[in-house]
């Protein structure tokens, strides 16, 4: 059986710089995964794919193209990436994207034809509702891992997502995994996100600093695992995926590497 | 006529500080105000209230309160205060409040009761869809302000509200007025937010710095214009009242001052 792996977050938070890296880094240990944005910004997998532009799920159905291979694009040792897409914003419900896409793929038997170890679910959480809400329901997502900061507005957005996560755990299967805080370097913003996970109920799985370097990668159009391998930071979004993989364990059947 | 003035921005950018310090402002001239909360957070009043928890709108409806006047609330200086709520995140439209409290204002025929000269909707951006699209559509809304920093995610939500503003033009007749900048002090700023409203097509009607005065009347449970009336921020928010009333101008009938 597959991972389904959720990163929720407010706008802007890190969730597909975070997501993505995560990514890279499991296709480094052999992993093949599955990147879908969730996100009508349409960037998830950008870094993945060297800033190529890839056509949106969406984009693809309104213009009639149904081919798999329209929609999932190979990126970063054979990374399969996807964009949902997003409406124009003001004409109807801004998940809209999230909606079309999934049942997309689930038409198009996604699973069976790209076989992937691990799905990661890159979903804007300012709302949750809609399409946004759709990857934790219907058995689409196992684990939620939240982006946060030690911000305010992010941390009132955590505390929604996991407020959506618990009501809909009984509808599907997904369960809130931790938090993951992407720093702002914000006044004492350890114990503050600690004092707000607590507050939810769940464990800061991993801080991971505020580093420049992510910028530089990000210039040169690559994650940190790419474009900065030895960095420090690069080790970090390593040691971040191995830590993903040990508290998303518990599959029936065989999982690579476990 | 009365003014209708919506501000929109990314969540966190600063919406509800600035609506309650023009309204503050416009009270002090003389001007009857209503501020209407349009989002889920449901704190955009709460420094004119000296930080009294009102109940909103949707709660009010949900108890079978349907009394106008525990719906709004007088604070500062008789400015009337409303907010519309939202459901618990996931479930339904995160928007549903703000449809809800509107149809519920119209029915009670709140302008007549309640007479204001102006009417601020302080309004989420992220996602500018459902009920969050609501005060731009059917003339609840003349004139449209984007409040907006440097930063790259919020002149993103910035350049959605513009594109639902421009398309909804013509089903109701909302404006977009312009470009407030509510200053986060990042490099080259105001070059960044030119550019970006210059791609927009519209004006910056107004810069405003980034000024611990703001934390330090909030912590008092106040706006600057209250707390610190003879401070520079409060002076500014003063400037940019007088800005907006001159921009929302062109009204059939008496206006009080014009
Ligand atoms: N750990 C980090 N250190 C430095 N910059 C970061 C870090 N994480 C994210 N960023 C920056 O923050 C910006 C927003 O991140 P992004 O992943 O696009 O957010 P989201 O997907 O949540 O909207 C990106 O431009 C990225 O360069
Ligand atoms: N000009 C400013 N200077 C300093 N702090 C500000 C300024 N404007 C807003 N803030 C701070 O930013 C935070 C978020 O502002 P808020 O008005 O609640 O945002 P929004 O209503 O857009 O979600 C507030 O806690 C406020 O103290
Ligand atoms: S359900 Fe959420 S995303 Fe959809 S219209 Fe409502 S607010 Fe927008
Ligand atoms: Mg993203
Ligand atoms: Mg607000």
């Amino acid at each position: 059986p597959v991972r389904r792996i959720a990163l929720y977050g407010k706008g802007g938070i890190g969730k597909s710089t975070t997501a993505a890296n995560i990514s890279a880094a499991l296709a480094d240990l052999g992993y093949r995964v599955l990147q879908i944005g969730c996100d009508p910004k349409a960037d998830s997998t950008k870094m993945l794919l060297h800033d190529a532009s890839i056509k949106t799920i969406l984009d693809c159905v309104k213009e009639g193209n149904t081919e798999l291979s329209g929609m999932i694009h190979e990126g970063y040792k054979g990374i399969m990436c996807a964009e949902c897409g997003g409406p124009r914003p003001g004409t109807g419900c801004a998940g809209r994207g999230i909606i079309v896409a999934f049942e997309t793929l689930e038409a198009k038997d996604v699973i069976r034809v790209c076989q992937p170890d691990v799905i990661i679910y890159d979903v804007l959480g300012d709302v949750v509702c809609g399409g946004f809400a759709m990857p934790i329901r219907h058995g689409y997502t196992r684990d939620v891992f939240i982006v946060t900061s030690g911000e305010l507005m992010a941390l009132y957005a955590a505390n929604n997502i996991a407020i959506a996560v618990n009501d809909m755990s009984s509808k599907g299967y997904a369960r809130l995994g931790g938090i993951i805080q992407n720093s702002r370097d914000i006044e004492c913003e350890n114990d503050v996100v600690d004092a707000a996970t607590e507050e939810i109920g769940t464990d800061v799985i991993f801080r991971m600093p505020r580093d420049k370097i992510v910028q530089t990668c990000e210039s040169n159009k690559m994650t940190v695992v790419e474009g900065a391998p030895d960095s420090v930071q690069a080790g970090l979004y390593r040691e971040l995926a191995k830590k993903i993989l040990s508290l998303t364990k518990g599959y029936a059947g065989g999982m690579k590497g476990e």
